[in-house]
C-alpha cells in the first residue's frame, strides 16, 4: 500500500525547482559553459533560452569530447564553438503531473530528468538522489 | 517478502567488475586523467596503484576546479599537477559481501561506490543505474 502511494506521487512535489538549477543560455559558447559547469560543480546542466524554454543538456564529457584532438585536448577551440552545436537535444522530459512511477523508469538511464510545462517552459529537475532517498525511506520501514 | 530478498542480495552479484571499470594510476598527471575521462565518457573514475589497491576518485569537476584561475581555466597547468594531489581520498567503500540494503543508503549521495576486498584491492563498482534497475523491477511487479 505504501508502495502504491509513493509511486503515484506527482513528480512536481519532488523537483529541484528551476530557480535552484544551474543552467546556460543557448546563445553562449563552450568556454562560458565549461566555466558555469566548473563553478557549479555539476557535470551536466540544462540549456535554456531567455524565455526559459528548454532546448537540451550540456555536460563536461560532451564539451571535452568536442575538442579532443589526435594528441591533446584543444582548449583554444572552446570560445569559437556555440553550445547549441554540441548540446544533447534528444532528451527525455517529464510533466509536473507525471507520477514518480514514470520518473523512476527514466532515471535508470539518466542522472536527472528535466520537467517542463505544457508549452515547454522549464520547471525544474527530478534527480536520482531525490528518488533514491524516497525509495530508501520506503524500503527501510 | 520479495523486498527482503532483494535488500539482502550481496552487492558482489551486482558490481561492474574491475576489469570493465575505467581508472587512472596514482602516478599519472591531471592531463592524462582528463584524457582518460574524456575518452571513456565518464565524469568520475577510481584511482588505483599498480597492484590494484584503491586510493581515491578523480572527476572532471575536481580537475577543472583545480585549474580555475581568476578569469579563465588555466589548462596549461594540467601536465604539472599529479592526480594524487587533487583526487578525493575520503570515499565510502563496500565489501563484496555487504547487502544491497547497505549499498542503497550510500548511493543516495554518491553516483557509484567502490567495492574492495579485505586487503583494500579493487573489486568493482556498484552504480546508481544498476540499483535503480533492480528497484524498478521490484516495484513494478
Ligand atoms: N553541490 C552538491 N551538493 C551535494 N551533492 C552534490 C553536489 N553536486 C553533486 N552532488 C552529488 O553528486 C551527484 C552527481 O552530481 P552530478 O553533477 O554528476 O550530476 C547531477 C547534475 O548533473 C544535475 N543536478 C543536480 N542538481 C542540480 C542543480 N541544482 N543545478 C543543475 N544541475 C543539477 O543532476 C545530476 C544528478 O544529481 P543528484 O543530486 O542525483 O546527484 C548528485 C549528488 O548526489
Ligand atoms: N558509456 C555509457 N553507456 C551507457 N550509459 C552511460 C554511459 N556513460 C554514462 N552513462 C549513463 O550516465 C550515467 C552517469 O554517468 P557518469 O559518468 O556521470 O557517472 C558514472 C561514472 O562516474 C561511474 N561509472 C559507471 N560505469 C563505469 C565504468 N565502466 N568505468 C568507470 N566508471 C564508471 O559511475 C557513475 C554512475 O554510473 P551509472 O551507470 O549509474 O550512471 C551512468 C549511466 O546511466
Amino acid at each position: 500500500l505504501q508502495k502504491d502511494v509513493l509511486m503515484e506521487k506527482r513528480i512536481g512535489d519532488l523537483l529541484v525547482p528551476s530557480e535552484r538549477v544551474a543552467h546556460v543560455q543557448i546563445g553562449n559558447n563552450l568556454e562560458h559553459a565549461l566555466l558555469v559547469l566548473t563553478k557549479s560543480g555539476y557535470t551536466a546542466i540544462p540549456v535554456l533560452d531567455p524565455k526559459y524554454k528548454l532546448h537540451g543538456l550540456i555536460s563536461s564529457p560532451l564539451i571535452l569530447d568536442s575538442i579532443l584532438g589526435i594528441e591533446r585536448i584543444e582548449f583554444e577551440k572552446l570560445e569559437n564553438i556555440p553550445v547549441e552545436q554540441v548540446m544533447k537535444k534528444d532528451i527525455p522530459k517529464l510533466h509536473v503531473n507525471d507520477s514518480l512511477n514514470k520518473g523512476l523508469k527514466l532515471l535508470i538511464n539518466h542522472p536527472f530528468i528535466c520537467a517542463v510545462d505544457k508549452d515547454g517552459y522549464f520547471e525544474g529537475i527530478l534527480t536520482r538522489r531525490i528518488v533514491l532517498k524516497q525509495l530508501s525511506g520506503l524500503l527501510h520501514r
